[in-house]
């Protein structure tokens, strides 16, 4: 099996990571590499933007840095 | 590299500045 795209971005994927902790941008960046989901950055972007809005996760500041996260 | 990581962060976050 290629390595290419043994990661997908997708909301349910990222609705677990949130869940188990708070994460920033990059932390969220980090799991869904290009390399691993096989699409460009552009399109990493704009599609975790749209998870992101989609799901509405909540908000805190740690260590000054924005983290998002979600309840169950 | 990690100047390309920094990068689509900043992109992103300015993505959601719009929406939050």
């Amino acid at each position: 099996t290629p390595s290419s795209s043994d990661v997908q971005l997708t909301e349910e994927a990222v609705r677990r990571y949130l869940i188990r902790k708070p994460m920033t941008t990059k932390d969220l960046l980090k799991k869904f590499q290009t390399k691993r989901t096989g699409l460009s950055s552009e399109q990493t972007v704009n599609v975790l933007a749209q998870i992101l809005k989609r799901l509405n996760p909540e908000r805190k500041m740690v260590n000054d840095k924005m983290h998002f996260y979600l309840t169950e | 590299s990690s100047s390309e990581a920094d990068e689509m962060a900043a992109a992103l976050e300015a993505e959601l500045n719009d929406f939050m």
